[in-house]
């Protein structure tokens, strides 16, 4: 049973995606088998990994209307042993097409339970707000992984996604669980970040993964050349934060 | 009649409610009369200005479910000439609960025409995505305004949100005029700044602002201490910016 972890924050920009990409790919690179499920109508996970959204290939729209299954639209990556299922602008019309349907919410779960899952790991970046589309991941994973920015309006928002998280447990997800909470965009030269991750800490304890993801310019330069930060640069300290990062959630991993 | 201006672009993090902010208040501190309305059940605009959203005063989502006029949820902020209606988290149910109102994109459009507008300025700040209270901004806004992150993912989100605005001025609001694009955390040392700027004049002409807001560390600083960057730090690059910024909106002024 692979882990199927939401990364998710209704704050916008604070590195859902960039985590999804470069801890898929740093998990990747130690022989675990990933797949990263691009859940946003922007498909920026998809364009991370240098793929084209609009060649006609089926992608995670037509899994959510039952016109390919998860597997037809799963397509490898440049990174062995990742794969993806892709987004793009269609997936913005799933809301109103699937409204009236009967437990609109489990809808990804179902589609995720219809045929083995040969993943170590699956990835579910989701797109910022409250939403459909992340009420979805919610409920099909059985954990999920905030990444918060160093920042004082990330740090605002944490108590609302917290209350929405409360919200799934109770009504659709009973088992879903807190992987962890990232800091990313930690600029030492700042003093707001410091207060940030103080006050994180103190909200999270020990669920707060130690490596803290540095504002990092190679981080932000790797998606306009279609790769990961490690493929762009891997001594870059972008880089290196994400190994480190996936070494942590290795030791982390539940005794299976 | 004021000009109604919907600050909006669908990826997250890039200065959108920043911008409603500081340019509101620039504005406002060379007399003009500005509304803000928050749009974001975030309520980041709202904590921008120090009011507390909890606080059970009306706001934006009491006017759009009809249980207060517009001017009964308008508070004044710190901000001499500048008024808010504030938002919190129940704004994210007026999705649902609107859901089966005939022409449900006009409402706000509705209740902002249902009584005299004693304002230059009215600035609307919008969540992330392209969702109900989007539409709703863009269809009772006569002018959009685009902040774009000097940042890769930022820009490749411009083509899908000009197909948006397309759809938008075709069936709900013909009249809708692009007022600008406005580069924001641009950052000399990275040279991906430059690379997006290139493109975005490309893309948009003489539409986008001269005026390049810097990233800027009192910026961020500032909602920490409920104030715009004008009032917490006057001298900083980036109150400056915003300030230069509200000065050339004035030169493109249509000559009513
Ligand atoms: N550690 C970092 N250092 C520098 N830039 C970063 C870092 N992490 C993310 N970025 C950049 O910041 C921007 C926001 O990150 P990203 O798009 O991953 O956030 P997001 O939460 O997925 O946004 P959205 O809410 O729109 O989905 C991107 O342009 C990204 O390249
Ligand atoms: N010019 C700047 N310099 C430094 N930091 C900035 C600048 N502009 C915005 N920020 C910071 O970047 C973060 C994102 O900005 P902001 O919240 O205004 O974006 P947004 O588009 O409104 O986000 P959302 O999509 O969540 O509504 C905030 O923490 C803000 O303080
Ligand atoms: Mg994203
Ligand atoms: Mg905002």
């Amino acid at each position: 049973m692979p882990q199927i972890i939401a990364i998710t924050n209704q704050k916008g920009g604070v590195g859902k995606t960039t985590t999804a990409v470069n801890l898929a790919t740093a998990l990747a690179a130690i022989e675990k088998r990933v797949l990263v499920i691009d859940l946003d109508p922007q498909g920026n996970a998809t364009t991370g990994f240098g793929i084209d959204k609009e060649e006609g290939q089926k992608n995670i729209y037509h899994v959510l209307i039952q016109q390919a299954s998860l597997e037809e639209a799963t397509v490898k990556t440049i990174v062995p042993n990742l794969h993806i299922v892709t987004a793009n602008m269609d997936l913005s019309g799933a809301d109103i097409e699937l409204m009236e349907r009967h437990n609109r919410e489990h809808i990804l779960k179902e589609r995720l339970n219809d045929q083995p899952l040969p993943y170590d790991y699956i990835f579910i970046d989701c797109p910022p707000g409250i939403g459909f589309l992340t009420l979805n991941a919610l409920t099909a994973a059985n954990q999920y992984l905030i990444p918060v920015q160093c920042e004082f309006y990330a740090l605002e928002g944490l108590s609302h996604l917290m209350r929405l998280i409360k919200r799934v447990k109770n009504k659709l997800n009973p088992t879903l669980d807190l992987n962890g909470v990232i800091l990313t965009m930690y600029d030492k030269r700042n003093s707001l970040s410091d207060l940030v991750t103080e006050d994180v800490k103190q909200f999270f304890g020990d669920k707060v993964y130690q490596t803290l993801i540095p504002r990092n310019v190679r981080i932000s330069e790797a998606p306009s050349h279609g790769k990961p930060v490690m493929l762009y640069d891997h001594r870059s300290a972008g880089s290196e934060a994400y190994a480190h990062l996936a070494g942590e959630m290795l030791q982390h991993e539940p005794q299976t």
